[in-house]
């Protein structure tokens, strides 16, 4: 495991760690899209379908439970905990999981490298989770308070994509055989949905102003 | 599927 690699895994349970903080101590979603956390409890589920019959190492499964117990907690938290509930915002997240979900898996049907249920089923969850960032970003621009939480959220969401490539850079160089064309194509992809995110981000950051993304 | 070194990723 490399540099990068090691980073984009602990910038992304920096992430988590950061959305479970607003929940559980604050007690508050709001600015916190459903839509997009549905997305990731499928994304992980999918992807991790042979998290106890293919073993690669003590880390890479104690990391995919807490990608998989966080993803559904947080789904739950926000549907069901009666205090968090109510701090949702039902009506500015809109976003139509349909519209996301079946375009990946017909992609994921079509564009595969072994045509199994499970080579499938994990491709689907690249493709999906190159875009489960969509009704998120919608919700944001939606939002006209984002509170610090919520944007280092999507921050660090952000930076454990652009690690990820940094990862994929350094494995091409140093070992052999490593070629991934839809690996790389879809986390390309969901890199650059973030383009337009950073770039607000770093603004306020350097005016010392509140995040606020124009509608 | 299991043999693909990109499947040790997150």
């Amino acid at each position: 495991m490399n540099i990068f690699r090691l980073a984009g895994d602990m910038t992304h349970l920096a992430s988590v760690l950061v959305l479970l903080l607003k929940i559980h101590t604050i007690k508050s979603c709001a600015g916190i899209s459903l839509k997009t956390q549905e997305l990731y409890a499928l994304v992980f589920a999918t992807r991790y379908l042979d998290i106890f019959t293919n073993y690669i190492s003590f880390y890479n499964t104690i990391m995919k439970l807490i990608f998989l117990g966080s993803s559904f907690s947080i789904v739950w938290y926000i549907k069901r905990h009666k205090i968090v509930h109510r701090s949702y915002d039902k009506d500015q997240d809109t976003f139509r999981h349909w519209f996301i979900v079946l375009p990946c898996l017909v992609l994921a049907l079509l564009i595969n490298e072994r045509f199994t249920f499970k080579e499938v089923m994990w491709t689907f969850s690249l493709y999906l989770e190159a875009v489960a960032i969509l009704p998120q970003l919608v919700l944001l621009q939606r939002t006209r308070n984002i509170d610090n939480l919520t944007g280092q959220y999507v921050f660090l969401l952000g930076a454990y994509r652009a690690l990820y490539i940094l990862n994929w850079i350094y494995r091409y160089f140093t070992e052999d055989h490593y070629i991934h064309w839809i690996t790389w194509i879809a986390g390309l992809v969901q890199t650059l949905l973030y383009a337009d995110f950073f770039y607000y981000y770093f603004q306020s950051w350097k005016n010392n102003a509140k995040l606020e993304l124009p509608a | 599927s299991s043999d693909k070194d990109v499947k040790d990723e997150l």
